[in-house]
């Protein structure tokens, strides 16, 4: 299955 | 003080209505060199980006920079009493409690001003890396509508495989499954805004949930093409430029193996 993920874990708080 | 000045104010009507319903609030940040917008819709699984440059206004000028503090549903409304053909100006004090929007109707016969209250808003911002990606694919925003639309109706996921000939989208359900591909126009084909092109370093697959893809999809009427930004892993950037002054880009991340 897939799942969604998040953008934070993509990009970084600022 | 802020005061800006859009002779095309059915503009603004339909920025809010293409972020309204994928985001409640959000700060508006204004400064000498325009109008940006960075909010992620409640779940943070997307991210809508606004850029209004300042010289894409009729008359613009801000003195000190300021941020605006918006509930966006409550702006649409005030937008609503706006005819399609109003010019709309927004003017705000240097430390507002209060955005005022004016809106004068063609003929100046009608003059009609109205105040929103501003409200405190605590956002994350996120750092998006200026990113080359491996496919840039442009084509008719109502083509794409059109795409996501229908397969809504299938699944939840769609899949978006780019290759050199084209573009597929994918999607499968309870009561089967569907592809659409767009392949990429030759040069002889009619208007510009029509075409599909297609950029691409490396092919590129993608899983996006479907039902974020058509928030998006309400920035159709902003213009006539979207521009899709695809690498393996990352976020999709559905980037829809608006004539003149700026763009609006959506940031989506993907469904990824379990």
């Amino acid at each position: 299955g897939r799942k969604q993920a998040s953008l934070f874990s993509f990009f970084q708080k600022k | 003080m802020f005061e800006a000045r859009l002779t095309e104010g059915s503009l603004l009507k339909k920025i809010i209505e293409a972020i309204k319903d994928l985001v409640q609030e959000a700060n508006v940040d204004c400064s000498e060199e325009g109008l940006t917008m960075q909010a992620m819709d409640a779940s943070h699984v997307s991210l809508c980006s606004l850029n209004m440059r300042h010289g894409g206004f009729d008359h613009y000028r801000c003195d000190r920079s300021i941020s605006l503090g918006l509930n966006l549903a409550n702006l649409g409304k005030i937008l609503k009493c706006a005819g399609n053909d109003d010019v709309v100006t927004l003017k705000a004090e240097d430390e507002p409690d209060t955005l005022t929007l004016m809106f004068e109707s063609p003929n100046q016969e009608r003059i009609s001003d109205f105040e929103l209250k501003l409200m405190d808003i605590e956002t994350e911002h996120l750092g998006i890396p200026n990113e080359e990606y491996k496919c840039t694919i442009s084509m008719p925003s109502g083509e794409f509508q059109r795409i996501v639309r229908d397969l809504a109706v299938i699944g939840e996921t769609c899949i978006i495989t780019c290759t050199k000939e084209g573009v597929k989208f994918s999607v499968s359900g309870d009561l089967g499954n569907g592809n659409v591909t767009v392949r990429q126009s030759s040069a002889a084909d009619g208007d510009e805004k029509d075409q599909v092109k297609i950029q691409m370093e490396e092919p590129v697959t993608l899983n996006f949930a479907l039902r974020y893809l058509g928030f998006f999809t309400k920035a159709t009427p902003l213009g006539s093409t979207v521009k899709l930004h695809m690498s393996p892993d990352v976020p999709i950037v559905v980037e829809y430029p608006i004539d003149g002054i700026g763009s609006i880009s959506y940031f989506l991340a993907p469904k990824i193996d379990e």
